[in-house]
C-alpha cells in the first residue's frame, strides 16, 4: 500500500 | 500553509509562552497540572517521531523542536525545581490519567492511517491529545479560583485547535485528495471539551471578573 503522504501539520 | 493554519500555530505558541512567562515570572506552576504537562510531553514525543526523517520545512521541523523542548522543560521544572515544585497543587492534581494513555494507544492500534509504528504513534499522539487538557481542567475547577496568565494559558491552548478544524475545512475545500479524518474528528472532540471552559473564560471577560469554575 501507498506510504501515507507525509504529515506537514504540527 | 494557509492562514487558519498558521493562526492556529502562533496560537499554540503563544500558549506555550503564556504559561513559561507565568512560571518563570512568578516562579510558581500553581493552578497547572503537572499531568497535563506530562501527557502533552507524551503527545510532541509521539508526533515528531518523523522529525529526523521526513523533512517538510525549516518551520516544521523549528516548531516540533519548540514544542518538544518547552514541553519537557515544563515537565522538568514542575518537578524537580527547587522553587516551582513546591508550588505544585500535588493533592489536586489527583487524575489518574494512566487510563486515558491506555485508551488511546488502543484505540490507535485498531484506528489508524496504517499500520505502521510510526503511524500508530501518530494517531495515538492525535488521540491522547484531544483528552490531554482534562486533568488540567479537573484541576482548574478543583482550586476555585484561576490567576489571569493560567486562565490565558488554557484559552489559547484550546483556541489553537479550533484554528486548525478551519483549516483541515479550508484544505478539504481545496486540496481534491484531502481527508484526515482521524485528526478533524479528535480536533472537534479536543475544541468541545473546552466549551465551558470558554463559556465561563467569556463571562469573566464579559463582566472583567475573576474566572471562577463552577466546583
Amino acid at each position: 500500500s501507498p506510504a501515507t503522504e507525509p504529515k506537514d501539520e504540527l | 500553509m494557509n492562514i487558519f493554519r498558521l493562526a492556529g500555530d502562533m496560537t499554540h505558541l503563544i500558549s506555550v509562552l503564556v504559561l513559561l512567562l507565568k512560571i518563570y515570572a512568578t516562579k510558581s506552576c500553581s493552578g497547572i497540572s503537572l499531568k497535563t504537562q506530562e501527557l502533552y510531553a507524551m503527545v510532541f514525543l509521539a508526533r515528531y517521531l518523523d522529525l529526523f526523517s521526513d523533512f517538510i520545512s525549516l518551520y516544521n521541523t523549528v516548531m516540533k523542536l519548540v514544542f518538544i523542548g518547552s514541553s519537557l522543560a515544563i515537565v522538568w521544572c514542575m518537578r524537580y525545581h527547587r522553587v516551582v515544585r513546591r508550588s505544585y497543587d500535588r493533592e489536586l492534581d489527583t487524575f489518574r490519567y494512566w487510563i486515558l494513555v491506555g485508551a488511546c494507544f488502543t484505540l490507535a492500534l485498531v484506528l489508524h492511517e496504517k499500520f505502521s509504528f510510526q503511524e500508530v504513534f501518530w494517531a495515538f499522539s492525535i488521540y491522547l491529545e484531544a483528552v490531554a487538557i482534562l486533568p488540567q481542567l479537573v484541576l482548574l475547577q478543583r482550586s476555585g479560583n484561576v490567576d489571569n496568565l493560567t486562565g490565558q494559558y488554557v484559552f489559547f491552548l484550546g483556541a489553537y485547535r479550533a484554528f486548525y478544524i478551519l483549516n483541515w475545512i479550508y484544505r478539504y475545500l481545496t486540496e481534491p485528495r484531502f481527508t484526515r479524518w482521524i485528526s478533524c474528528v479528535s480536533g472537534l472532540v479536543q475544541t468541545a471539551l473546552y466549551a465551558d471552559f470558554f463559556y465561563y473564560y467569556f463571562i469573566s471577560w464579559k463582566n472583567n471578573a475573576k474566572l471562577q469554575l463552577p466546583a
